[in-house]
């Protein structure tokens, strides 16, 4: 009984503006937190490893909205755990609540890291529909011991009273501001970023034009919904699995799209890549008999290597590479950098703001579909290039200037790594 | 290990579910609305009612309290605030739910409530 003894429900917020908007406030300092399903309390109703898999997923659906990490570890001494979860009946595991049979009370949260599900409630796995979602329950009560309170806004995963789970049991829009008010946003620099662009046949056999968003960051990858400003549910996920034979910790992706032309290459170190879209893998041998991985210098004669990132500007047919604080130009058609290359990229792309520039080393010069707009990403800011459209209001802006910095997460959200050891 | 005898185990009693008590009657309720919070103060658990007592029917804070917090819970949970205990406020009340209280202040209704150790004075130590 001692152990718990200090670990009342929450006591008064530290933080008392936390309080002060109800949104509760932060438990832990931490970024990477552990936590355990303990022997001694395992479900009678469903097979061990499917109440860890359903925690791991519990947790992971935290983590893809926060910068926090978390790692299930069966090795450490129980005080070491952050999270401790744990099921029983009635009197359970030392805790001075008593749970009250099936019905009415199924769980409950300790500050300090306990979580308590009631096993005469009929927990069940996500595919089923019947009985209380083991997965829904957990996602709120790790939300508690987060340090989300309890709301009655509808739709959110914190509210006191549980909701049958619907066919896609997913955070909303303000369950993660909610979290992300304690944890603060994901931040971070991106190896690359692209739309990738698709060419169907339509039912009259016109050609429709498609593309999705991916940003990639060392071995995983996001495609972010433009139009629901997050991420894919689920992800990150590794490079391996959705880009065959595409390394990891990629420098640039590049479509070059003419009318004879529909090539993609992907560059990394002194090497690229050519992706095989139909296939959906990455080229060993392309219908010109060439062999991948090529040299760089091979393919792109006089571009330098390793590459920052590069682009291709589909009307003049140019592919810019970034190298430090230079690009060049290289004309895809004559298969030769421009004469007047390589030039200073405060030339190419001069700030519209004085001392406000990437100057050079950029991670990422993307160009969104979303946003009919060029962006230059470094760590975890962007700086948007000039376009037509912002001519007409602005006749001073310099062609290709680059507006002020601004924050990547203001842009796109929740682009949120995980523990690699829920990559798999 | 959960003692059985047969080979097949086919005699291990499935543990009979427990069910929860109902919360049906103005003790369980007051119960309820002290555990999860929604309780300013200690509501002071009376005895049943047993017929009109010799000073007259209770007065004070406690019915003013007791349907102060039935409206509040009432009003959260879109229902008429009527502060009475009416059959669709305790069916909410007898809805599968979290056992974390609803409300600030949390220590206040933890610490009178049953079963639940008296509140901790100042920070909460950060060992386990």
């Amino acid at each position: 009984p001692k152990r718990f003894l200090h670990m009342l429900p929450p006591g008064p917020p530290q933080q008392p503006e936390a309080a002060s908007h109800g949104g509760g406030s932060r438990a832990f300092s931490k970024k990477t937190l552990t936590w355990r399903l303990v022997g001694e309390a395992y479900s009678s109703q469903l097979p061990v490893d499917e109440q860890r898999f359903i925690f791991r997923l519990a947790f992971r659906m935290w983590s893809e909205v926060t910068p926090l990490h978390f790692q299930e570890d069966l090795g450490a001494r129980g005080a070491a755990v952050d999270i401790k979860l744990g099921f029983g009946r009635g009197r359970h595991l030392g805790c001075p609540r008593v749970f009250d049979g099936s019905g009415q009370e199924f769980a409950h949260a300790w500050r300090l890291g306990d979580i308590h599900f009631d096993d005469d409630e009929h927990f069940t796995a996500p595919s089923s529909d019947a009985g209380l979602s083991l997965l829904k329950v957990a996602v709120h009560e790790i939300g508690h011991v987060l340090g989300l309170p309890h709301t009655y806004r509808t739709g959110s995963v914190m509210q006191p009273n549980y909701t049958p789970q619907g066919p896609a049991f997913e955070l909303d829009w303000s369950d993660r501001k909610a979290i992300q008010k304690l944890y603060g946003v994901c931040e971070g620099s991106f190896d690359t970023a692209f739309d990738w662009v698709r060419k169907a046949r339509g039912r009259h056999g016109e050609v429709t034009v498609s593309f999705s968003t991916y940003f990639f960051r060392n071995s995983w990858y996001w495609l972010y919904e433009n139009r629901n400003n997050r991420t894919r549910y689920g992800d990150p996920i590794q490079i391996l699995t959705g880009w065959r034979g595409v390394p990891t910790h990629v420098d640039a992706f590049v479509h070059i799209w003419t009318w004879r032309r529909d090539e993609r290459y992907f560059f990394k170190g002194h090497q690229y890549w050519r992706y095989d879209s139909d296939k959906d893998q990455a080229h060993t041998e392309d219908e010109q008999g060439r062999r991948y991985p090529r040299p760089i210098s091979e393919g792109f004669p006089g571009i330098p290597s390793p590459l920052d990132t590069a682009f291709y500007e589909r009307r003049k047919q140019l592919v810019y590479f970034f190298k430090a604080s230079s690009v060049f130009a290289f004309d895809v058609n004559r298969n030769r950098v421009l004469e007047s290359y390589p030039k200073k990229m405060t030339e190419v792309f001069p700030g519209v703001e004085p001392r406000n520039h990437p100057l050079r080393s950029i991670d990422s010069a993307y160009y969104s579909y979303a946003h009919k707009s060029l962006f230059l990403l470094k760590g975890s800011s962007y700086w948007r290039v000039v376009n037509d459209r912002d001519q007409p209001r602005g006749p001073w802006l310099p062609p290709n200037g680059l507006f002020p910095k601004r924050s990547i997460s203001e842009k796109w959200f929740d682009v949120c790594d995980v523990h690699t050891s829920t990559l798999r | 290990e959960t003692l059985f005898h047969s080979r097949d185990r086919s005699d291990l009693e499935p543990t009979p579910l427990r069910r929860a008590k109902p919360i049906a009657d103005l003790h369980a309720a007051q119960r309820f609305l002290s555990k999860y919070g929604w309780a300013e103060g200690p509501l002071r658990m009376e005895a049943a009612p047993r017929g009109p007592s010799p000073e007259g029917p209770p007065q004070g804070p406690s019915g003013a309290a007791l349907a102060a917090a039935v409206r509040r819970f009432q009003k959260v949970n879109a229902l008429p605030a009527s502060g009475k205990l009416d059959l669709a406020t305790l069916a909410t009340m007898n809805r599968p739910r979290c056992g974390v209280p609803d409300t600030r202040p949390l220590l206040q209704a933890a610490a009178t409530s049953p079963g639940t150790p008296p509140a901790v004075p100042g920070p909460l130590p950060r060992a386990r």
